[in-house]
């Protein structure tokens, strides 16, 4: 038997909304610490990995390691009948070939039962090793996503350069050119308006603003996002989940012919 | 500058 109930709901909704763009199917791998994603879109380049810990639910039953095979497409039309401060409950029994979604208001007048079929989703699982990144860069993720917005007006692909002066974007094509420089806070009111630039090693690397775009819009789920670069290596794109989870996009970075 | 390696080819498959 496999439950977890999820008090807000609406975090649901916002990391179906994050990743639908880029993948059609997941497989929820369930355990007693929690349920995990990984998932990457059809061109190969990019990855999605979230983690839920249990402690994020409320109850957490998992008898039995469970494998959920989900399509992102229905999931997508379930989750939508949820009101953002329902509650959410999903339910599998072993044996069954369904997955049951229950929704509760919070004053508990009106609930809801929904079922889909699950589906045998043949994914491939990537061994992500824990990486010493060059630099790794904090800022609000309203602010990295008016970033990748404007710069793709500007051309396809965006240069992230950091070194100790701060983190530049930039971005080219026939129209023109454009940079943007971010650097350290040093007095903010508020944390989650704060950036924070940590630099082991200068880097610059180049990556597609279309995926960069599809990742910004986990913007919801956090105040914050977190961007990982090292030199030759895939980027680190991570929103965390409340306190017990997180969504990372990692991507391929553009490389010379 | 087009090319993207797919990311097996940085990651493990394990």
């Amino acid at each position: 038997m496999f439950e977890a109930r999820l008090i807000q709901g609406s975090v649901l909704k916002k990391m179906i909304d994050a990743i639908k763009d880029i993948v059609t199917d997941i497989n929820l791998d369930c355990s007693s610490t929690g349920i995990s994603v990984q998932a990457m879109d059809s061109g190969h380049v990019c990855l999605v990995l979230i983690e839920l810990g249990s402690d994020g639910f409320e109850p957490y039953r998992c008898d039995r390691n469970i494998t959920l095979g989900l399509g992102l497409k229905a999931l997508s039309v379930v989750v939508r009948c949820a009101n953002n401060d329902d509650s959410i409950t999903i339910k599998a029994q072993e044996g069954t070939d369904n997955i049951n979604f229950v929704f509760e208001s919070p004053n508990g007048e009106k609930t809801s039962q929904f079922e889909i079929k699950l589906m045998d989703i043949d994914s491939e699982h990537l061994g992500i090793p824990d990486t010493e990144y060059d630099s790794v860069v904090k800022m609000p993720s309203h602010e990295f996503q008016r970033i990748c917005r404007d710069m793709s007006q500007l051309g396809d692909s965006i240069v992230v350069a950091c070194t100790k002066d701060g983190i530049q974007f930039s971005a080219s094509g026939d129209m023109g050119s454009g940079k943007i420089n971010l650097r350290q806070s040093s007095l903010v009111d508020k944390e989650e308006d704060q950036i924070n630039i940590e630099l082991n090693d200068p880097v610059h690397l180049t990556f597609a603003l279309r995926y960069l775009n599809y990742f910004t819009k986990a913007t919801p789920l956090s105040p914050t996002v977190t961007l990982s670069l090292k030199a030759e290596s895939p980027l680190c794109v991570t929103y965390p989940i409340g306190d017990f989870g997180s969504m990372k996009f990692f991507l391929a970075p553009k490389i010379d012919d | 500058k087009n090319l993207q390696k797919p990311l097996l080819l940085y990651y493990d498959d394990p």
